[in-house]
């Protein structure tokens, strides 16, 4: 069911049309499935989150994006600059990134095109897909500003053709892990991947390396009807999915395009992966301390498979609900960001590889291979032990004549079935598998100890041979997950939550120690003189060293106190620490030298605190509150992973960025703000060509602020733009004052009729009769007809 | 080693892994005749090298005094950069 949401009402044209938005006109009732506008109510926009997309470059100064274009999360891979614009030319090859950029993070209620889903979040394009992409070319593209960009999108992959194997080469895969391991200053960056579009090919998205990585999130589409669109491919590792287009007769989706335009065209699975961006960016905004395998599990825990039709829903040992189409279902924004502002980060990440299976098994034609695996989950291995799956990836080494021919299905120990591969009707490749690595969702949450099952069928094709075999020359299994419960809180990192374990009792007063009777047998080594009425440390009448506890608890002689108390020399006793401290070398608050797990000392009066004042972070390893960056006003584990910018800085992903007035940029590597051209009022770097918008007194006309149109043009209104533009007369009009036929002069070799430029050819056809059909029809006035001896019809009358 | 596969398009750009800093792989670059663009990304030790005496695109990886850099010692890893085909979705 999708809720109704009746109080929110936006400008922008195009907004009744969004994702399958049902508005009765009668009343701004709108509902929508994907609970976007609920998410929206309870106030998340994406504010200070950051998204890029790597795509064909993004129309930075489009209406509907400018506003919240980022240039710090911006770059021209192809063209090695900081412009990311999309090259333009006839064809209108390079519409894409600011297609996707606009879903993300068009502008909201500026009566221009649509509303982005996070409509509040920084957004930016990478330019990478315009020239010869390559290994390189992808590692640069992944790699950008890590610690300030939040979600990288990509809605683009191998060749859907049914018969490539491709994935990230050496270099983009080590620029996966290292954006995994140190991205948002060690949270991971957020990788999100539209899954296979070549559905109609009969390929099988488990053949895409990028959507099959375990860092990124696969996204799959359906129709507005619930449908599978007739593109969509199906695999083991997508993750969710989101509404996108579908037949011919169902709708598309409404986003920007390039030339400040609008278009109801966007198709395929590209839609769908920057929805998911959008959606997590509220999420982020909820919650910015969600690491990505957290937002992983968020997903996993709350997409729904509602009312997508696939006949493979099943529901796995974990209780999730799973298809090969949808992953776990339609993605929900609501859920999201409720289950994000309560969620406590799921424990480390474990990897199990188990023992390769390195016995050569030939494949027979029309059989079907199965092999074994007892998983033990590594649980002999603390470090790696995995008891609660999240992905498991089967690697493996496959000798095939005709590698389509081939199927492979994973079952887990609890029964559930995923298939890894699908038959590939187009894939005649003798080249088989090498090293190729498969991976799955479906035993999220699953345990892992048990029978793993590989099955391998080979279905005999026409033009193969049966008497050439395949052989399964090696296969590893791969779990992914933690050792305990990820829902259940674990100690270390949520020690806050955990209060003092030792109450801090004032001081209890000397008390006599009662008598005892005789004892004869030798006293414990830390007994003093006085000897002892028993053979362990509590029966000494006193102590070497020193006397700990009390009456209540009991008295007993160490040789060095226990943590909380300070040795006092004078008295020999152990004394407590100050409340909460666990070193210290005397009783008040400023002896302390360190405290409790669980809490850190405050610099400012160095007592110990379980949260530290604001400017200050808790340090987990000297478990002190030190100081934030100069920049932030509040921070987070460390020193410039800030949630709060003082004055004059605002918050972009976990960066305190100087708020650049207008007519000034934040000039990154001067770390300052430097001013505009003087033609723009916002700009993304020094020259005239990079105004994101124009100063007072100046047009916008292409890429430049002008004070007056230059020939060819004519200023006019803009909508979504608070000023005005210069728009392009008709084609082979050099001047003119407004659109349509309004020309006033015309190009060399073109006359100027009913003010409309035709090109300037007599012909010789026209006689009278031909020149009256051809006025009488008013061809002329028809671009397609111009061609019909108008010039001349029109001169002689 | 040289990524090969078929119908495969090589550049005349190469990803270089030299440790040892910046210096270290202008000075192999010029060596071979490259010319060093510079770190990849953020992966350490790990350069973008350009070389212009191979043509832009070729059908095979064309070999000459520049392809010594692969038995370079001071070398660990090189590898001609092949177009990758890559559609939209």
């Amino acid at each position: 069911h999708a809720q109704s949401h009746a109080t929110i009402h936006f400008n922008d044209p195009k907004w009744t049309n969004m994702w399958y938005i049902h508005c009765n006109n009668k009343s701004s009732h709108c509902s929508a499935d994907m609970n976007i506008l609920a998410a929206w109510q309870r106030g998340y926009t994406g504010k200070n989150v950051v998204v890029t997309i790597l795509d064909d470059g993004i129309e930075r100064n489009h209406p509907d994006l400018a506003q919240n274009y980022d240039h710090l999360a911006s770059y021209d891979v192809n063209g090695n600059d900081h412009d990311p614009t999309p090259r333009y030319d006839s064809r209108n090859e390079n519409i894409h990134g600011t297609r996707c950029a606009g879903e993300v993070a068009a502008v909201a209620n500026n009566s221009h095109c649509i509303i982005g889903i996070a409509y509040n979040a920084h957004i930016g394009g990478i330019r990478m897909l315009d020239g010869d992409v390559t290994d390189i070319v992808e590692a640069k593209s992944l790699g950008i500003r890590p610690d300030y960009i939040d979600i990288y999108s990509a809605s683009w992959g191998p060749k859907d053709d049914g018969k490539t194997v491709d994935g990230p080469g050496p270099l983009t895969k080590q620029a996966f892990e290292q954006g995994i391991r140190k991205g948002r200053k060690g949270l991971g960056s957020i990788f999100v991947w539209a899954s296979g579009n070549g559905g109609r090919q009969g390929d099988h998205c488990s053949c895409d390396g990028y959507t099959s990585s375990i860092y990124t999130i696969s996204i799959s589409s359906t129709t507005e009807n619930g449908n599978k669109p007739w593109y969509l491919e199906v695999c083991s590792s997508i993750m969710a999915t989101t509404y996108s287009s579908g037949e011919f007769n169902e709708r598309k989706i409404v986003t920007t395009d390039p030339r400040h335009r609008c278009t109801d065209g966007h198709t395929g699975t590209s839609v769908s992966a920057p929805i998911v961006a959008g959606i997590i960016a509220l999420a982020l905004e909820a919650n910015l301390l969600l690491t990505w395998r957290d937002v992983q599990h968020l997903l996993v825990k709350t997409s729904r498979p509602v009312h997508l039709k696939a006949d493979d829903w099943k529901t796995n040992a974990a209780g999730h609900r799973v298809s090969h189409l949808y992953g776990f279902g339609l993605v929900d924004a609501e859920a999201m960001v409720l289950e994000a502002r309560k969620w406590r980060t799921v424990p480390p990440q474990h990897t199990c590889s188990q023992m390769p299976e390195r016995r050569t098994r030939y494949i027979h034609a029309g059989q079907s291979l199965n092999c074994s695996i007892n998983a033990s989950g590594c649980s002999e291995e603390p470090e790696l032990h995995v008891d609660y799956l999240e992905h498991v990836v089967v690697k493996v080494q496959i000798v095939h004549p005709r590698r389509g021919d081939l199927e492979i299905n994973l079952i887990s120990p609890a029964g559930t079935r995923s298939q890894l591969l699908a038959k590939r009707l187009f894939d005649s490749s003798n080249e088989g598998f090498r090293n190729w690595e498969f991976m799955t969702v479906h035993f999220w949450g699953e345990r892992s100890q048990g029978t793993w099952t590989l099955e391998i069928i080979d279905s005999l094709s026409k033009l193969r041979n049966p008497e050439v075999l395949g052989n399964l020359k090696e296969w590893t299994l791969i779990l992914y997950g933690t050792s305990q419960d990820p829902y259940q809180p674990y100690s270390a990192q949520n020690s806050h939550s955990r209060m003092l374990e030792i109450p801090a009792p004032e001081e209890e007063p000397e008390q006599e120690e009662e008598e005892e009777d005789q004892y004869n047998g030798p006293c414990h080594s830390e007994c003093g003189d006085q000897g002892c009425d028993g053979p362990d440390a509590d029966h000494c009448l006193n102590c070497v060293h020193f006397s700990s506890g009390s009456l209540k608890s009991g008295k007993t002689c160490v040789s060095h106190c226990p943590l909380g108390h300070y040795e006092d020399i004078a008295s020999r006793r152990c004394r407590r620490c100050y409340k909460g401290c666990e070193r210290c070398v005397g009783r008040s608050v400023s002896d302390c030298l360190s405290c409790r797990r669980g809490l850190y000392v405050n610099a400012l009066n160095s007592s110990c605190i379980d949260t530290c004042p604001p400017g200050y972070f808790a340090d987990e390893n000297q478990r002190q509150c030190l100081k934030c960056h100069d920049t932030c006003m509040r921070c987070l584990g460390y020193a410039d992973r800030c949630t709060a910018c003082r004055e004059g800085y605002s918050l972009a992903g976990m960066t305190c960025v100087p708020e650049c007035t207008n007519g000034t940029f934040f000039h990154l590597e001067e770390m300052t703000c430097s001013p505009c051209h003087s033609s723009c009022r916002t700009c993304a770097g020094p020259g005239k060509e990079e105004c994101i918008q124009c100063a007072e007194g100046y047009l916008q006309q292409e890429w430049q602020c002008v004070q007056t149109c230059t020939p060819g043009y004519y200023s006019g209104e803009a909508a979504g733009v608070p000023y005005k533009m210069c728009h392009r007369c008709e084609e082979n009009c050099l001047s003119c004052s407004g659109p349509g036929t309004t020309c006033t002069k015309c190009k060399e070799g073109y006359s100027l009729v009913s003010r409309t430029c035709i090109v300037y050819a007599s012909c010789n056809n026209a006689d009278e009769v031909f020149c009256e059909m051809v006025k009488s029809n008013r061809l002329c006035e028809k671009k397609l007809y111009r061609q019909f001896c108008c010039r001349t019809c029109l001169m002689n009358g | 080693s040289v990524a090969s596969g078929h119908g495969d398009v090589f550049t005349n750009h190469w990803a270089v892994r030299i440790t040892g800093g910046q210096e270290q792989a202008d000075k192999i670059a010029a060596k071979y005749g490259y010319i060093n663009l510079g770190q990849i990304g953020r992966l350490e030790d790990h350069y973008h090298f350009h070389q212009s005496r191979v043509v832009r695109r070729a059908a095979y990886p064309l070999k000459g005094p520049h392809s010594f850099i692969h038995l370079d010692p001071e070398v660990d890893w090189a590898q001609q950069q092949v177009v990758k085909p890559r559609v939209k979705r």
